[in-house]
């Protein structure tokens, strides 16, 4: 707890009940127990991976995604609290390790108000994987809130493009450069996440093959036409909002980068066999 | 049931609580798992791993009688090295172990706030045999 990290209730206790006891253990004795404590929490983070122990900032969001892979990987139903958010855990994908990404707000480059050009660039750090650990896939996720109803009537089709960034340049997006990874054409009228595939792209970037200049991401009509930025049918949800009171609801759809892999020890194991495990448990 | 286990060397860092080591009619004190409960807030672990709270890790404590149980599932060392401790007390008794393991997935924030899923193996005693 706080500076003593593992040390238990009872123990940090002791120090205030030993006052004039002669039967309760010594200070040195207090000591050495501490140390021992000190080490043990050092071999339990080395098992669980770790160099140190976190400490999280309250400001720490959770994305519901790596709840509902949580849940998927454990069986575990999903909560009033965390109410499912219909994803699922991509089967094959997930060996061990999965790891969550929101972009660098401060490095974001945002188009000047008058601009119609529909890209925004994001730049993830991405220096908190281990170099161990093996990537497999990652994906780019998107929220798309349904359109007003006054913009249902008009059904529409969009287009979004995602893009590595090779080169960054002069754009009012901040791109010179950049090789399109994955598209998609969806409906205006539906909500939900759609998930690009940007392994190519993590897998250099954490091979340290190639400069992380970032992902470019393009919101287009069906028909090619250029999104205007301010148009109230902007509906996936690029960017912060000047309108979104509720902070929490952009901490839960802001874009999202997520890594599948393996943290490059033994025993590798599958989302499948964990499943199996659950099954073994609820059977007894 | 539970508190009358503790859960002896293989209790560090946690307590004994709830969960059933199963055992039902066998002989008490016989090679058996025996419930213990990892409990995160106990070692102030709460504020970075998010979930579980905590897990049932149990371990694997008790006698290897002569003779060996046909559930305990033994080797035939085990059977051996039994048999001749029936005979010579000072050759020690096959030792009750773990030999089936599962494994447990942690949603924790790692050291710089991002979000890790992480299954990890062999945290759970599924199985005690004598070995």
């Amino acid at each position: 707890r706080g500076d003593i990290g593992l040390v238990p209730r009872d123990v940090a206790g002791l120090r205030l009940a030993r006052r004039g006891d002669p039967a309760l253990p010594s200070r040195a004795d207090d000591v050495q127990l501490a140390d021992s404590l000190r080490i043990l929490e050092r071999r339990l983070l080395d098992l669980f991976g770790l160099q140190r122990r976190p400490r999280p900032s309250p400001n720490a969001v959770v994305p519901e995604y790596m709840w509902e892979l949580y849940r998927g990987v454990r069986r575990v139903p999903a909560d009033r609290s965390h109410g499912s958010s219909g994803l699922s855990v991509p089967r094959g994908l997930f060996s061990n390790t999965a790891r969550s990404f929101h972009h660098e707000e401060l490095l974001e480059v945002v188009p000047p108000t008058s601009s119609s050009y529909p890209g925004r660039r994001y730049v993830f750090n991405m220096s908190s994987i281990p170099e161990r650990e093996v990537i497999s896939a990652a994906e780019l996720r998107l929220y798309r809130a349904r359109s007003s109803p006054d913009h249902q009537r008009r059904q529409k089709q969009q287009r979004i493009n995602v893009y590595e960034v090779m080169r960054p340049g002069a754009a009012p997006d901040g791109v010179s450069v950049a090789r399109l990874l994955d598209t998609r054409l969806v409906w205006t009228n539906e909500s939900g996440w759609e998930a690009f595939d940007v392994s190519p792209t993590v897998l250099r970037w954490t091979a340290a093959t190639a400069h992380n200049h970032g992902i470019l991401v393009e919101v287009l009509q069906g028909n090619d036409e250029l999104t205007p930025w301010r148009d109230e049918s902007h509906n996936v949800r690029l960017s912060r909002s000047l309108h979104d009171y509720e902070s929490a609801t952009w901490a839960q759809q802001r874009p999202l980068l997520v890594t599948f892999g393996h943290d490059g020890r033994k025993d590798a194991t599958h989302v499948d066999r964990s499943e199996e495990d659950g099954r073994t448990r609820s059977k007894r | 049931r539970a508190g009358k286990h503790r859960s002896g060397g293989g209790g560090r860092g946690g307590r004994g609580k709830g969960g059933g080591g199963g055992g039902g009619r066998r002989s008490r004190g016989t090679c058996n798992r025996h419930p213990l409960y990892v409990d995160f807030s106990d070692v102030g672990w709460n504020d970075w791993i998010v979930a579980p709270p905590g897990y049932h890790a149990f371990f694997c404590q008790g006698e290897c009688p002569f003779p060996l149980a046909e559930h305990l599932n033994s080797t035939n060392h085990a059977i051996v090295q039994t048999l001749v401790n029936s005979v010579n007390p000072a050759v020690p008794r096959a030792c009750c172990v773990p030999t089936e393991l599962s494994a447990i997935s942690l949603l924790y924030l790692d050291e710089y706030d991002k979000v890790v899923l992480k299954n990890y193996q062999d945290m759970v005693v599924e199985g005690c045999v004598c070995r």
